[in-house]
């Protein structure tokens, strides 16, 4: 049996500030209404599945938004349903490059 | 495989060579710079096997084409940090030469050397970035290096085919790579 060497008790909280808690958001679908839902909207918005300009989200899951999770599964090899399942939440909670995965804001001139 | 928009590339006389250099003031003191040094070169070896692109490690941080430090938060340059996992590192198009990762992960090089469960692969991460100054954007093939998501301690070092065709779409290839190597590992890896 191997016995843990107490130098290595695990202290590190694994879930992220911002995107811990989206689980909240699983199986949401049109129309409903989940608070803090606007924040899944600036994950989107971030990473380039929403429109820049948009900066006043509603916690609503509306049209727009089904239509980022839709090519957010697409993007990222899920398959594709338009909902917040399982498989689509837990990617979307995974640590991740910071590049944006449509847009690429990242890609400034040699200065 | 995809690419940034406009498709950029290191637009230099063939064979490219580019030079990388450490951020002198932007490290993390728990990594020693001998076994920096040696993930990094690790990592640009990767990529200059499959590509006539060499890469040099250079003193010279200001005046090297990649410039590699560590940030916390707001960095300046309108990407801000978000502490521990969340975004881990970006880099930026070519020929800019940007390469920033996190300072709040816990890095490590050596997953039974750092119990951690939020431990994130540096190899894994900087070999990742290497594809974004090179041109590469996110693929959605999620056994590729340039899959945007990596799980804490999780290592993807090895380039996959999608990897591999992306960047010499860009820049040819290395006339010593072989494709059959390549497809060779990727089976003994799908059977192991």
């Amino acid at each position: 049996r191997i016995v843990t060497d107490p130098s290595t008790v695990i202290t590190v909280d694994t879930r992220n500030s911002t995107w811990h808690d989206f689980t909240r958001f699983l199986d949401a679908g049109m129309g409903s209404q989940v608070r803090g839902m606007s924040e899944l909207k600036q994950y989107f918005q971030r990473f380039g599945y929403l429109p820049i300009p948009e900066t006043n989200f509603t916690d609503t899951f509306d049209d727009q938004l089904e239509s980022a999770v839709t090519m957010y599964q697409t993007k990222l090899g899920l398959p594709v349903t338009g909902k917040l399942d399982s498989d689509t939440i837990s990617t979307i909670m995974s640590p991740r490059c910071g590049v944006s995965d449509t847009n690429h804001t990242l890609k400034t001139t040699k200065h | 495989f995809t690419y940034f928009n406009g498709k950029p590339r290191w637009n230099r006389p063939s064979p490219v060579t580019l030079t990388y250099a450490f951020s002198p003031g932007n490290l993390i003191d728990y990594i020693n710079m001998s076994e920096m040094r040696a993930v990094f070169k690790r990592s640009f070896s990767r990529w200059a096997l499959v590509i006539p692109v060499t890469f040099y490690e250079s003193e010279d941080y200001y005046s090297a084409d990649i410039r590699i430090g560590f940030y916390r938060g707001d960095h300046g340059d309108g990407e801000p940090f978000d502490g521990v996992l969340g975004v881990l590192a970006h880099a930026f198009s070519p020929e800019n030469g940007r390469f920033h990762l996190d300072a709040a992960e816990t890095w490590a090089i050596d997953f039974n050397q750092v119990k951690s469960k939020a431990a994130v692969d540096l190899e894994s991460v900087a070999t990742h970035e290497i594809g974004h100054v090179l041109g590469l954007a996110h693929t959605s093939v999620k056994e590729a290096v340039m899959y945007p998501s990596l799980s804490p301690r999780t290592k993807k070092v090895d380039l996959k085919i999608d990897d591999v065709e992306g960047v010499q779409a860009l820049y040819g290839s290395n006339p010593n790579f072989k494709f059959s190597s390549l497809l060779e590992s990727e089976n003994s890896s799908n059977n192991g």
